[in-house]
């Protein structure tokens, strides 16, 4: 009765699964939302219960910060309703008709859209434990078949059929998150801001070197961008509250940094209020040196702006902030302290489209001069434009002031910046 | 509970049942070869059914194979497909394919890199599978022929120990009856 039962549940399971479709062109989950769960009579024998499932929370999410896939382990929902199922045997396992091997070889399978099983005969060890299988490698190697992916010949690739003695802190490369995104597609949804944050450091011989690190923020979000890797940092994205201490933890709608020979103050925006940022102390001011207590309504430090703002950034080629709100530009003096002559003004007449019709012309989600391509950027949506500057004025004297380039997708230039699932936060 | 001495349990001891079969000479890396696709593509997810019979069990296998050795002919497996003798062309090329996509040295002969890399630990996933599409619409079609028969009565052709007709016969007098 009990085999009987089983094999119904599978049947109906599978169906169920083949009828949500193919996605991309190719055979892939069709929803975005995937939950899991450690089955009861499959947990592993060498390993407590938490370590395993914490192993499989990370293995999951690893797969979700390079795709539009999220992961939510179901402790609740019948088993039937569960997409993926995890279970740990040896030998004759689960009614499955593939019968494991015993220690040595063959340490797990899966099946496309299925479940996955691991082979307990192995010898299965926690990430970084020196001897052993790592359970994460083969569970992370497993998922990518249950999402579709084949064994990759590939040095470097987690889809490798054997497995390699883990190097410390492996990870998903290039090659293997395009492969997952042929299938699931790349990572989309708009930002709250970026920005680029500045740091001063003195070296070992005393000099004072600047350096900068790459943040996209969306809503209570943010991921560090690594430019030179393309990719974002491993682990991210973290939660706004963790890494920027009095932050509002929804998020912020704007960043500021006023950077000139006589001023270095960092500003962040939320509705109608801003904080101001101490970077010395990692966190926002309460009151900074001049008795400016925070958070500060917005009508009171930049008079004449009108809030909540979209978004702004500072120009230092005019020593003015511009802020953006709908279709208007508000361009704010830093040293007289007031909205500049003819504010506000049309987006598009200050930066003016280079092709009809290209423009964002409202609502802008980021302001974004990025020190890496020393360039402004202004994205809106899933589109980011361009702004003309210096360099390509020097090879193009016709090209207008501040003028707009075709616009192109966020993904194109900033790749793999990927939600997880709440549930997968800290 | 398995033997160990240390805290770490990284000495604890395998019973010799409890350990996967060595690949050591022709006959098991033909088995390999087989199993993983490399002498024909595996059809891997009909065997995620728990009746499935179209892959060829790991013990079944092995006395076909020595079937083949002690009466030094071809054999069948469970499946209907024919077995390759050690070192016939299907077994080289089979032999030439793993040891290219392993990045081994393309010798066709059975050596010591090739045992070294068929011993290592891997995924039981074939490296070679039937297509995947392919698979899901043969299934699916299978199956749209099991739901035809309950709905309309007819009886579905028996097939030996397959519960799922069983299933089918059982609803279709269910529905007669009633």
């Amino acid at each position: 009765e009990k085999q009987h039962h089983l094999q119904t549940l599978m049947r109906k399971t599978r169906r169920r699964k083949r009828s949500t479709g193919a996605l991309w062109g190719h055979a892939a989950f069709s929803k975005s939302v995937l939950t899991w769960r450690l089955i009861g009579e499959g947990y592993s024998s060498q390993l407590s219960v938490d370590e395993q499932r914490y192993i499989f929370r990370l293995a999951f999410r690893m797969w979700s910060e390079v795709s539009p896939l999220q992961f939510v382990e179901d402790l609740h929902s019948p088993l039937d309703e569960i997409d993926i199922r995890l279970g740990f045997g040896t030998g004759r396992h689960f009614g499955c008709s593939q019968r494991f091997d015993g220690a040595g070889r063959e340490f797990a399978h899966a099946w496309f859209l299925g479940d996955i099983h691991f082979d307990d005969d192995e010898h299965f060890t926690a990430p970084n434990t020196g001897n052993g299988i790592s359970l994460l490698k083969v569970a992370v190697h497993e998922i990518g078949h249950v999402l579709g992916l084949p064994h990759i010949y590939r040095s470097g690739s987690i889809m490798q059929p054997s497995y390699r003695p883990q190097d410390d802190g492996f990870e998903l490369d290039w090659l293997d998150r395009k492969a997952i995104q042929n299938l699931y597609g790349g990572c989309e949804g708009r930002f709250s801001t970026v920005f680029d944050w500045i740091r001063k450091e003195r070296t070992a011989y005393g000099e004072v070197v600047v350096r900068f690190n790459t943040y996209f923020m969306r809503n209570s979000w943010y991921w560090l961008y690594e430019n030179r890797s393309n990719r974002t940092r491993y682990g991210d994205p973290v939660s706004v509250q963790v890494g920027w201490h009095g932050l509002p933890s929804s998020g912020v709608d704007a960043y500021v940094h006023v950077w000139s020979h006589t001023t270095d103050e960092v500003y962040f925006f939320k509705g109608t209020q801003y904080w101001r940022y101490d970077s010395e102390n990692d966190q926002v001011f309460s009151e900074d040196a001049d008795g400016q207590r925070y958070p500060r309504l917005i009508s009171e430090g930049f008079p004449g702006v009108p809030s909540p703002i979209d978004t702004a950034y500072y120009d230092r080629r005019d020593a003015h902030i511009y802020f953006f709100r709908g279709s208007m530009v508000y361009r704010f003096s830093v040293q007289a302290n007031k909205l500049a002559a003819k504010s506000p003004q049309k987006m598009t007449e200050l930066f003016p489209a280079l092709t009809l019709g290209d423009h964002p012309t409202s609502n802008l989600d980021a302001a974004y001069f990025s020190y890496t391509h020393n360039t402004l950027f202004l994205l809106k949506g899933t589109s980011y434009w361009r702004v003309v500057g210096r360099r390509e004025r020097k090879m193009k004297r016709s090209l207008p002031y501040n003028s707009l380039l075709p616009s192109r997708e966020v993904q194109q230039q900033w790749f793999d910046i990927c939600d997880v699932h709440a549930s997968a936060l800290k | 509970e398995k033997l160990f001495h240390s805290r770490d349990h990284s000495d604890v001891e395998m019973s010799s049942s409890h350990l996967a079969e060595l690949i050591t000479d022709t006959n098991t890396a033909q088995h390999f070869l087989f199993k993983y696709g490399f002498i024909k593509p595996v059809n891997w997810e009909s065997t995620q059914s728990p009746d499935a019979d179209t892959l060829t069990d790991a013990d079944i296998f092995s006395e076909d194979t020595v079937s083949l050795v002690q009466e030094g002919r071809l054999a069948s497996s469970r499946s209907g497909d024919s077995e390759n003798p050690p070192e016939s062309p299907d077994f080289v090329r089979a032999l030439l394919e793993f040891q290219r996509v392993s990045g081994l040295p393309v010798t066709g002969v059975f050596d010591d890199a090739t045992k070294v890399a068929m011993n290592k630990p891997r995924c039981g996933v074939p490296d070679k599978e039937e297509d995947q599409i392919e698979t899901m619409e043969t299934t699916t079609a299978a199956e749209d022929l099991n739901e035809s028969a309950e709905i309309f009565n007819t009886t579905a052709t028996p097939q030996s120990n397959n519960t799922d007709t069983d299933v089918v016969q059982n609803s279709t007098s269910d529905k007669t009856e009633t």
